[in-house]
């Protein structure tokens, strides 16, 4: 898992998945 | 080079593009390694306009953590929706504040508005099946949505747009070289009296504009009708940045110094050039949209990336 | 080809142009920065609280969400095995599994500095069975994250909160 700096009480976690034969980082941006 | 061979050999490269089209998947337009920024609905709409901004885009798909359901995608729609319910309830500033993205749907039915419908589709489907869907549904982009395989909860794994599939087509279909036809003989502009502005418009009378004609831009004309500027729906994001409204009392000149300087002009034509040349542009530049002026610098029409996409679907 | 920039729509261009007619605003208007503040990315999350503390902080965020563990042994107190109900509006059918599994390790990056990872470790049912027998690891291919990423939003802003 990766995580961003919480910033304006805003937090991002991100983590690679792949898909078939393509990675994807998918990143979700949550409120605190 | 007689009209005659160029009109044929146009004829043939469009079936040749389709037959490409329908030969590939959304999922090949997919780069090796991808990044996909997804915003939780109970998201601030001011917080989401910052993400867009910070990371230089112009739409996100929503994700409904309660139901763990995809919640449609997030676009300037959205935000001049915004804008028009708070133009028309000043008094409300305290809820617009504290919007939540899962109210968006909300404000939609306060002003009017139909939900944008964006459809979807899987990623291993024809992409020419993906571009039919997303000139159905009005939207210039399409979320690529599969199921996880333990769960069957949908994953959203990407989201289309026009110009990336234009792109990809300008990229790997050699036979657009073929394509040699004027604009103007292909019936493919929309001409006749666009909606249009001038520099001293009120920003918020272009912003109704847009809606009211369901386009993502109005050229912006002289006294005499010569173009000089385009006022875009994504400008918007730019005009309420930090969940401030205070600027809708501006010129449409005036909105539009906030644009960011690297933005790379707005891209004309005339009705001589052909697609050939359009689709090299495509291909090199971030291009969404073609202003099409005379010699004079008169604005006569508009190409938009819709308009050449159902050329290559359904036309020839 | 005639195709072409129209000059007078480059901001540079269209700013000069509008403050030759002297408009007001004008001057008070600023163009978006075009630089973005790089979002800086971390692995997991990084303390320097005492080991110990950490775990402690890391159970109690897990108890008050309502998460399951499983007891650690001796040899790997610094893992936790996390079982947490995924409790969804979405109406849970029996063969959908609602249980997610994680896995939260600590690290020791160097002296006095620790970085807590969360690993996503497959699903369960509540019944108990395991989740539907998952192609293996390498051919499982389409697996949303989102979940996984939304609970551990959950546990990092319980540790935010709580600390």
């Amino acid at each position: 898992l990766a995580t961003s700096s919480i910033k304006h009480n805003t937090l991002c976690v991100a983590s690679i998945v792949r898909y078939k034969r393509k990675y994807a980082t998918q990143m979700l941006y949550a409120p605190l | 080079n007689t009209p005659e061979a160029i009109a044929i050999e146009q004829k043939l490269a469009v079936q040749s593009i389709r037959k490409f089209l329908e030969s590939k998947t959304s999922y090949d337009v997919l780069p090796v390694s991808y990044r996909l920024i997804v915003m939780d609905t109970s998201l601030l709409v001011k917080k989401s306009l910052n993400i867009l901004l910070q990371n230089n885009i112009v739409s996100a798909p929503l994700w409904d953590s309660r139901t763990s359901r995809f919640a449609g995608l997030l676009t300037s729609s959205d935000f001049i929706n915004v804008i028009q319910y708070y133009f028309s309830n000043p008094d409300k500033f305290e809820l617009v504040d504290k919007l939540q993205l899962d109210g968006l749907r909300d404000v939609e039915r306060a002003i009017g508005v139909r939900p944008l419908d964006t459809g979807s589709i899987h990623p291993f489907k024809p992409l020419y099946d993906a571009c039919c869907k997303m000139l159905e549904s009005r939207s210039r982009r399409i979320p690529l949505i599969d199921q996880d395989e333990e769960t069957r909860r949908e994953i959203v794994v990407s989201v289309l747009t026009q110009y990336r599939i234009l792109k990809f087509v300008a990229l790997n279909c050699r036979e657009t070289r073929y394509l040699k036809r004027p604009i103007g003989e292909l019936g493919i502009i929309t001409e006749g009296d666009l909606l249009r502005c001038d520099m001293h418009t009120p920003v918020i009378d272009v912003i109704q504009l847009l809606t009211q004609g369901g386009v993502s831009s109005i050229p912006i004309v002289d006294e005499h009708g010569k173009l000089v500027n385009v006022y875009e729906a994504v400008d918007v994001l730019g005009l309420i940045k930090g969940g401030i409204y205070n600027d809708l009392s501006l010129s449409v000149g005036e909105a539009l110094m906030r644009r960011s300087d690297d933005f790379e002009g707005v891209y004309t034509c005339t009705q001589n050039d052909k697609l050939v040349t359009i689709m090299d542009t495509i291909r090199k530049s971030r291009v969404h949209r073609f202003f099409v002026v005379n010699e004079e610098g008169y604005l006569t029409g508009v190409l938009t990336l819709s308009d050449i996409l159902k050329y290559i679907l359904f036309e020839e | 080809s005639t195709i072409a920039i129209l000059p007078s729509s480059l901001p540079q261009i269209h700013r000069a142009n509008m403050l030759a007619e002297g408009s007001s605003a004008a001057t008070k208007i600023s163009p978006l920065s075009t630089k973005k503040s790089k979002t800086r990315w971390h692995f997991g999350i990084r303390s320097r609280s005492y080991p110990l503390d950490v775990m402690g902080e890391i159970y109690l965020a897990l108890k008050n969400l309502g998460a399951e563990w499983a007891r650690p042994s001796e040899e790997d107190l610094w893992i936790i095995r996390v079982r947490w109900k995924y409790d969804c509006k979405q109406p849970s059918t029996d063969n959908i599994p609602d249980l997610m599994k994680m896995v939260i390790q600590l690290f020791q990056i160097e002296a006095n500095n620790y970085l807590v990872d969360f690993k996503f470790d497959g699903w369960e049912t509540s019944q108990g069975g395991s989740a539907t027998p998952s192609s293996n690891e390498d051919e499982m291919s389409t697996f949303s994250a989102y979940p996984f990423l939304h609970l551990t939003t959950k546990l990092i802003m319980e540790l935010a909160v709580n600390s």
